[in-house]
């Protein structure tokens, strides 16, 4: 465990705290795009199938757990809770992530370290993580005002991807026989769809402005 | 053959 990781796994557990309290404080779920939501479920749920298998640390273990069952409240609050289902913005959510997930098992079948159904299917999550920003990222651009804690999601879920291709380089030069290009590489693409984002992000702080997003 | 790599990263 370096400091780069840790900053990542605390970024990413931020940006889930804070769009659980978006969603409790004010019972609302607009502007949040309930696909991304469910890619989120089968990334995490594809990813740690080694949950029981592989004992890592108490902390990989507890983390796992964590991201598991944050991610699968969201989406069952955003479908069954009362209240919230009912702010859900249905018509604006409209990306067609089914291609996203076909996409990414497809090119897991053609791209893993090992083809074990193990392997295959934490490439599988380690591409679909890539583009689960997507069907969020297009209904940000379509309801053109982001409220502010929706934008904060945003921002710490991508920052912490970036802290983790810092982890990835200080392990490169660290450790002797370190490679993970899979995942460094569907890192690097991760961030880049966070790209024009962040710079609206920043920009909106900069004039401590609403954030814009152009449509 | 590259041994089975435990994927120690979240």
């Amino acid at each position: 465990m370096n400091i780069f990781r840790f900053a990542g796994d605390m970024t990413h557990l931020i940006s889930i705290v804070v769009l659980l309290l978006k969603i409790y404080a004010t019972k609302s779920c607009s502007g949040i795009s309930l696909k991304t939501q469910e890619l989120y479920v089968i990334v995490f749920l594809a990813r740690y199938l080694d949950l029981f298998t592989d004992f890592i640390s108490v902390y990989n273990t507890v983390m796992k757990l964590v991201f598991i069952g944050s991610s699968l409240a969201i989406v069952w609050c955003m479908r069954m809770h009362r209240a919230v289902k009912r702010t859900y913005d249905k018509e604006l959510d409209t990306f067609r992530h089914y291609f996203l997930v076909l996409g990414s098992f497809v090119l897991a079948l053609l791209l893993h370290e090992k083809f074990t159904f193990q392997e295959i299917f934490w490439a599988f999550s380690i591409y679909l993580e890539a583009v689960a920003i997507l069907p969020q990222l297009v209904m940000l651009q379509r309801s053109g005002n982001v409220d502010n804690l929706t934008g904060q999601y945003v921002f710490f879920l991508g920052a912490y991807r970036a802290f983790y291709i810092l982890n990835w380089i200080y392990r490169f030069f660290t450790e002797p026989h370190f490679s993970r290009w899979i995942a460094c590489l569907s890192g690097l693409v991760q961030t880049a769809f966070y790209a024009d984002f962040f710079y609206y992000y920043f920009i909106s702080w900069k004039n401590n402005a609403k954030l814009q997003l152009p449509a | 053959e590259s041994e089975a790599q435990v994927h120690d990263e979240l």
